[in-house]
């Protein structure tokens, strides 16, 4: 086992057990700006731990980040560790993070779906969505993106268990997406949501169940295209941006439109990098480079949330 | 363990709205087995297929027949798989 934060390895991809362990060193080593909370349990009775960054006060405005709810994905669950060491390490250092941190907390849930990240380790490299049992069917999972209460069931979407884009028995089917939203709603200060996949090189804002721009669409647009600027101009990495059903297709029951739907007025989700070689099997060589150039995309957001208060 | 040997991933560029339709078409068919990494969205812009090796000509078929343009991203996701594996294992030591 890792011993510190320091000898961690953030340029390899790791086991849920080696996550949750390094989890538990940031907040030893940070113990006056990182907690850990537990937000509820996985179909399998995994925990749901979120890292809390917080320098005091109550019920503070919050920013909510999250990676791999499909846990093929691993760029984005590596991005997510070196993301949060990264905001542990500039608090203090850094005058975005320090401004951000000294007003706001900061909530990371690094491994939104254990189960599905388990088992891909385990069994299934590929897999995407939650292991919950189909009743029914032989088929096994739901997509969490497909299962929030946003549009749910509609276009985009899939009535078949059997598929990558099931959208499950009914919205929040999940527990793994229940919990999540039963916490952003609990808090109830939360004004912004990002949730992080790969790999299309992309940053989306809502709507993905329907066409009509949300209220403050120009806002959102100028706020991304600036974001998409900064992160190119770390590696030249090219990103497309604007809102789901626009910039992809129509998909309904999605996390980010869900959260906008109920008040976090500053919901976007990322599309992290691949080079267009190798997908979901990016190797590990790129997750610093990733998580570099995403970094700056995401203060920017941050940085943007704590400037406009609403 | 679920293996992937053989399996391809293809680089599938559309270059009209019909043929995205084709493409959805042939994602909803069951029995190939095949999986959107990346599905398509718009003309010109590339979706990403994984196929497993058992349904590769009958996939590349369809393509070629609707004159669906494509290239293999992946030739063996077996392959990339065990070469990150031995990566994790390298780095854990």
């Amino acid at each position: 086992k890792e011993r510190s934060t320091s000898t961690f390895d953030f340029a390899s991809y790791h086991t849920i057990d080696e996550i949750y362990n390094w989890m538990d060193m940031l907040v030893e080593d940070h113990p006056n700006l990182v907690s850990k909370i537990q937000i509820g349990q996985s179909y399998e009775n995994r925990p749901l731990n979120v890292l809390k960054f917080s320098t005091g006060g109550s019920n503070r405005s919050a920013i909510w980040l999250d990676t791999g709810i499909h846990p093929r994905e691993w760029i984005t669950q590596a991005t997510g560790i070196w993301t949060a060491n990264k905001i542990a390490e500039e608090y203090g250092q850094d005058t975005s993070v320090t401004a951000i941190l000294d007003s706001m907390d900061i909530f990371f849930e690094i491994v939104t779906n254990p189960d599905g990240f388990v088992f891909t380790h385990s069994s299934d490299r590929l897999w995407r969505k939650t292991r919950s049992i189909n009743a029914g069917s032989p088929c096994v999972g739901v997509d969490p993106n497909r299962n929030w209460d946003a549009g749910f069931g509609g276009p985009g979407a899939s009535s078949d268990p059997c598929s990558e884009t099931y959208h499950g028995p009914y919205a929040h089917s999940e527990s793994e997406v229940k919990a999540l939203a039963d916490f952003i709603l609990g808090h109830g200060n939360v004004k912004s949501v990002i949730s992080i996949h790969s790999y299309s090189q992309m940053l989306l804002f809502p709507y993905g169940y329907k066409t009509a721009p949300v209220p403050n669409h120009q806002e959102m647009n100028e706020l991304a295209k600036k974001a998409v600027s900064d992160l190119a101009a770390v590696y030249g990495t090219k990103y497309t941006y604007g809102s789901i059903a626009d910039t992809i297709y129509a998909a309904d029951g999605t996390a980010v439109d869900w959260a906008y739907d109920n008040g976090v007025k500053y919901s976007f989700t990322f599309e992290l990098r691949d080079s267009g070689r190798y997908g979901f099997l990016l190797p590990s060589a790129q997750i610093i480079p990733t998580a570099t150039e995403t970094w700056p995309a995401l203060l920017d957001i941050m940085v943007h949330v704590l400037e406009h208060p609403y | 363990e679920k293996l992937f040997t053989g399996d391809q991933v293809l680089r599938i560029t559309a270059s009209d709205e019909e043929q995205i339709t084709q493409l959805r078409v042939l994602g909803e068919q069951a029995e190939l087995q095949v999986d959107f990494w990346r599905h398509p969205t718009s003309p010109g812009h590339p979706a990403d297929l994984r196929v497993p090796f058992s349904s590769l000509p009958a996939v590349k078929t369809f393509l070629e027949s609707n004159n669906i343009s494509y290239s293999i991203m992946i030739e063996d996701v077996q392959e990339l798989l065990d070469e990150e594996k031995r990566t994790m294992m390298k780095s854990r030591r």
